[in-house]
């Protein structure tokens, strides 16, 4: 997956931290001290469709399965979405000052591509 | 970027150049929200004592987690002196709210404390548990209700009661509230008595549509109850039951 860079345009990740510190969070999250909101951005010329590596995704898969069929979705246009998730691991407090650890699934995006 | 007619609704959003704005923002603090399955960020009014933090973090590197993976951590609302207490030190026993003719008000409830083996039992933490429904007509009435529960001791038939707790809710929605009794029960088991009598008013209650659910057989899952952490006064044995 690449990096947004402001070189190109292409499908890539845009990294984006917030601390919580300064939205006034840090006094109900304890850990971690900020949130990765990732997220993917740009163009998916044709060529970058369903790249092995880059864009191993569910919809990459249906997308072949139609193509291996012969009926390739000509008109179908691509996508530049999560390819790869993480988990995000949390220690909070909730409304009833229970202290909460949480492991919440495709928290974080790792990787874009094209679908 | 493709058209919006052909536009498929998982796409990458377009390139801004300034994506830290407010707007974004928000939806980002909404996401890690609904992910962790809350509406609003928990209201936090008073600071939480280190020591139960420090007790929490053991816990949670012992593994000592619930299922839900809740770490418990006794009395936050002021009464922090059993933050020390290691869990395989204490045990818990659970009673759960009786009422009988005895008890005159429908206000009035006890607990049957099982003390199998009539034990010297210390009781490090004591907490009732009340859950409080909102009427759909509270709901009208704006977000906050804050109501003043008591909870009296009581000396059955012969009317005399004294205050053991007293405390204000500060209700957002239906929900479970706790009440420190350590005391109280402690008192229970040095008399060599097991039940626990008790009598609860809820001042305002009525007047925000706030209902405090006592013993009701039409609402079983609500019913109160009474967690007691205890060990073995002498010889610290711990105590299997539950």
């Amino acid at each position: 997956g690449l990096e947004c860079d402001g070189s190109n345009s292409l499908c890539c990740r845009q990294q984006f931290y917030i601390d919580f510190r300064l939205i006034g969070w840090n006094d109900w999250i304890i850990a971690p001290s900020g949130y990765f909101g990732n997220y993917c951005e740009g163009n998916c010329p044709a060529y970058m469709a369903g790249v092995p590596g880059s864009a191993s995704s569910f919809h990459t898969a249906v997308v072949n399965q139609y193509r291996m069929r012969g009926m390739s979705p000509g008109s179908m246009n691509s996508c530049c979405i999560p390819t790869k998730l993480s988990t995000m691991s949390m220690l909070y407090f909730d409304d009833e000052y229970n202290i909460v650890k949480r492991d919440v699934p495709n928290m974080i995006v790792e990787e874009c591509g094209c679908a | 970027t493709p058209s919006t007619s052909t536009s498929c609704a998982s796409c990458g959003l377009p390139k801004t150049d300034g994506p830290a704005d407010g707007d974004f923002l928000e939806a980002v603090k909404r996401h890690i929200l609904s992910r962790l399955q809350m509406r609003d960020r928990p209201n936090i009014t008073h600071p939480i004592p280190k020591a139960a933090m420090v007790t929490a973090l053991k816990k949670l590197h012992a593994g000592k987690l619930r299922e839900d993976g809740r770490v418990e951590i006794p009395n936050l609302d002021g009464h922090a002196a059993y933050m020390h207490e290691l869990e395989e030190e204490t045990s818990e026993i659970i009673s759960f709210a009786e009422t009988d003719d005895s008890l005159t008000s429908k206000t009035s409830l006890f607990f049957i404390i099982s003390n199998e083996g009539n034990q010297n039992l210390h009781v490090s933490q004591a907490n009732l548990w009340l859950y409080f429904k909102l009427l759909p007509s509270a709901l009208e009435k704006g977000s906050r209700r804050k109501v003043t529960v008591k909870v009296y001791s009581q000396e059955p038939g012969v009317g005399s009661k004294w205050n053991l707790v007293e405390k204000r809710v500060d209700l957002k929605r239906s929900g479970w509230h706790t009440f420190p009794l350590t005391d109280a029960v402690q008192m229970v088991f040095s008399q060599g008595d097991r039940r626990q009598n008790l009598d609860v008013r809820c001042e305002g209650c009525e007047k925000m549509g706030v209902v405090p659910i006592l013993v009701n057989s039409a609402d079983e899952s609500h019913r109160p109850f009474l967690v007691v952490q205890a060990r073995v006064a002498d010889n610290k044995h711990r105590i299997r039951k539950r």
